[in-house]
């Protein structure tokens, strides 16, 4: 489904390169639960937002079945970020000044075939909440409203930055059912980087990073 | 040191009341490595910013020492909050157009008897960081200059809200030795948020959240 072809990211500060992805070739496969661990720094989030068409690598190529995303127009790689991938941020990415609900819509307004918003804020157990803004949830709740905006757009691909890493135990097995329904009764490409155990264990595979480079894959035989 | 007396947290937004904390009484002791646990929305971040001085008990009290926060002057529960304290925000709070080290030195600025900019960062491992911006970090980066600014204080009372929710298994650990030696060399008081189970088998006292009271403690005889 997707391919990162010696895939390397650099961000030129003044005079400072920081490399945080060094010749990163991936393959993506359709209806996989892939997940991505690492230290912090080793480049985890900048692998995700290159197959999100959220950044460009500066040296090879990123692929979305046939097409290189480098040679989309602002208003295809536009469409593919809105319609093809559902993204759940590390830092929640939500609207302060839209409520839960409101935060919902506007995402999945252009969506084909999106989840009721009521019913994605219920997935993650806030729809009693779907009128508060984001200064009035606590972190958890607003992880969860982030997961919810992904989860309702209905995309073709889930990718999802740490979306367990401000809630508790329950909360978070919570979340990996539904990701697992997304997977198994969807048919969804899942991708989630996480420090969760947990999540890793019914993964199809774990990539692991180090220093802007994939250390190892492994693959589970039984999830 | 430190004492909530049926301490309750009421948001009141338009007819709609969430009661965040109710009725919470709780003895915090100097020199104690005290750990918070508990479900998302339970009132983990509510209680730790009674105890700030960053919020106000609806009922109730919060008392420092022989000192109810309450009746502190503006002025006094700043210095409170800028002097005594060092909090660890679960959204890290770093200023975005200051560097690393400039978030630190302008937090140590008023401080006592502060650690220099450079030994904190060094301590978190971004000491070759100091110059970029909380922007041009990974989230666990941005995590670990909060951390790194709320030890430079040097405080009393060290606050943190998550501080390893975003970090990987190692470097989690590298922050729980950081906080034993505050607490074990400094006779810091730590308070800590988290959903990380080896910080939680440290700590002297579990307190477990759920719903707005507390609903359990665990003292750790020999941690
Ligand atoms: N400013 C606010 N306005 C309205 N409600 C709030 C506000 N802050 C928190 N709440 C609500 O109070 C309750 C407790 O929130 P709190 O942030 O203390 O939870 P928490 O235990 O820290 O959760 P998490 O683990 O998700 O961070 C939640 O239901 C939350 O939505
Ligand atoms: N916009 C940016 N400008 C400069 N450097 C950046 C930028 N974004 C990331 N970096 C650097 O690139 C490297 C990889 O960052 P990345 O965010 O991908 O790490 P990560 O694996 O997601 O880490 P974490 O687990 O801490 O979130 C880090 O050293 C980071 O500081
Ligand atoms: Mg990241
Ligand atoms: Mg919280």
């Amino acid at each position: 489904l997707l391919r990162l072809a010696s895939a390397s990211r650099t961000f030129q500060m003044g005079e400072v390169a920081v490399v945080a992805l060094r010749n990163v070739t991936l393959d993506i496969y359709e209806g996989e639960f892939l997940v991505m661990v690492g230290p912090s720094g080793s480049g985890k989030t900048t692998l995700l937002n290159l197959v999100g068409g959220m950044d460009q690598p500066t040296e090879g190529s990123v692929w979305y079945r046939d097409i290189d995303l480098a040679t989309l127009s602002t208003r295809a790689l536009t469409r593919y970020r809105r319609e093809t991938i559902g993204f759940v941020f590390q830092f929640y990415n939500l609207i302060p000044n839209l409520t839960a609900r409101e935060n919902i819509t506007v995402a999945t307004e252009i969506s084909q075939d999106p989840l009721d918003p009521d019913e994605a804020l219920r997935l993650v157990g806030l729809e009693p909440r779907r009128d508060h803004f984001p200064a009035q949830l606590s972190g958890g709740e607003q992880q969860r409203v982030s997961i919810a905006r992904a989860v309702a757009k209905n995309p073709e691909l889930l990718l999802c930055d740490e979306p367990t890493g401000a809630l508790d135990f329950s909360t978070g097995k919570q979340l990996l059912w539904l990701l697992l329904q997304m997977k198994n009764r969807l048919g969804k490409t899942i991708i989630v980087i996480t420090h969760n155990v947990a999540i890793g264990e019914v993964a199809d595979r774990v990539v692991r990073l180090r220093s802007g480079e994939i250390a190892e894959t492994h693959v589970n035989e039984k999830p």
